[in-house]
C-alpha cells in the first residue's frame, strides 16, 4: 500500500 | 517600525484566502528584503512558502527583522472588510503586539483602519534544499484546477507520469478510473495559455489529491502554475505573483511502504 510520508523526512529543521 | 504599502488590498486578500485553510497561523518574517511566509499544515504533510519582495510595494519600511504571527483566519476577517479597489497600508511596531491594516479608497474619500492582535507563535523553520527537478510543467492554472478537482471525483490519490511528450495524471475509486493526459503546446497566442514540460528524466509520482485542490485555491493569483517533481521527492506547485513575488507549495509523495 502507498503510504503518506511526511515533510519532515524531506527537510531540516534550521 | 514596519510600513508596506500596496496598491490592492485585494491580492493580500486573494493570497491569504488561499492559503488559510492549510494553514489557519503562521508568523510573517519582515526585514528590508520583504515579507515572508514559511509554514506546514498541521500533518506535516504540505508547507506554504510565501515571499513578497520589498519591491513590488509602493512602499515599503522596515527598519530591523520583525516577526508578526497571526492567526489567518482573522486576518482574513479583516481582508474581507477591504473594498475591491481599495490601497492596503500594514503599519507595526515592537512595541504593541497590533498590525494595524489601512484600507484608503481610490478617491481618498475613506478610510479604514483595522487592527489585528498579533500572537506568539511557535514555529519551526524548514531549510528547503535547493534542489534540480526532473520534470517541470507549467501549465494554465486554471488547467490544472480543473484536472484535480475533476480527478477528485474519482479518486484520494492522484498518480503523475512526466515523460517528455506529456504528463499525465490518473486517479482510481471505487466507481472505476480516469486518465488525464496534457501534451506540450507552445504555439499559443498568450505565454500563459502554454503547457511546457521539461524532462531530464521520467518521472511517476503519487500525492494526496486533497491537498492538491487545496493548493489551486491560489489559482486566481496567477495565470499559469508550474509544478515542480523528482522521485520520491516533495512536489512544488508554484503560483508567480506578478512584480512581487511567489506562493509555493510543497507535498510530500506517497510512497510504496
Amino acid at each position: 500500500a502507498m503510504g503518506q510520508k511526511s515533510l519532515d523526512l524531506f527537510f531540516k529543521s534550521v | 517600525m514596519f510600513e508596506a504599502q500596496m496598491a490592492q488590498a485585494a491580492l493580500l486578500k486573494q493570497i491569504i484566502e488561499s492559503i488559510r485553510e492549510l494553514i489557519t497561523e503562521a508568523t510573517f518574517e519582515v526585514s528590508g528584503t520583504g515579507m515572508m511566509l514559511q509554514a506546514m499544515d498541521s500533518s506535516h504533510v504540505s508547507l506554504v512558502a510565501l515571499n513578497l519582495r520589498s519591491d513590488g510595494f509602493q512602499l515599503f519600511r522596515a527598519d530591523r527583522p520583525f516577526s508578526m504571527g497571526m492567526n489567518l483566519n482573522h486576518m482574513a476577517k479583516m481582508l474581507k472588510c477591504a473594498g475591491k479597489d481599495d490601497t492596503l497600508t500594514m503599519r507595526a511596531d515592537e512595541a504593541n503586539d497590533l498590525v494595524t491594516f489601512l484600507f484608503e479608497s481610490p478617491g481618498n474619500e475613506r478610510l479604514a483602519e483595522f487592527e489585528l492582535k498579533l500572537m506568539d507563535i511557535t514555529s519551526e523553520n524548514l531549510g528547503i534544499p535547493d534542489a534540480e527537478y526532473s520534470a517541470t510543467v507549467s501549465m494554465p492554472s486554471a488547467e490544472f484546477q480543473r484536472i484535480v478537482k475533476d480527478l477528485g471525483s474519482i479518486g484520494d490519490t492522484v498518480e503523475i507520469t512526466v515523460t517528455k511528450d506529456d504528463v499525465r495524471f490518473a486517479a482510481s475509486g471505487d466507481i472505476g478510473n480516469a486518465t488525464i493526459k496534457c501534451r506540450q503546446l507552445l504555439d499559443t497566442e498568450k505565454p500563459e495559455d502554454r503547457t511546457l514540460i521539461e524532462m531530464v528524466e521520467p518521472v511517476n509520482l503519487t500525492f494526496a489529491l486533497r491537498y492538491l485542490i487545496n493548493f489551486s485555491k491560489a489559482t486566481s493569483l496567477a495565470p499559469s502554475v508550474t509544478i515542480k517533481l523528482s522521485t520520491e521527492m516533495p512536489v512544488v506547485v508554484e503560483y508567480k505573483l506578478s512584480d512581487i513575488g511567489y506562493v509555493r507549495f510543497y507535498l510530500a509523495p506517497k510512497i510504496e511502504d
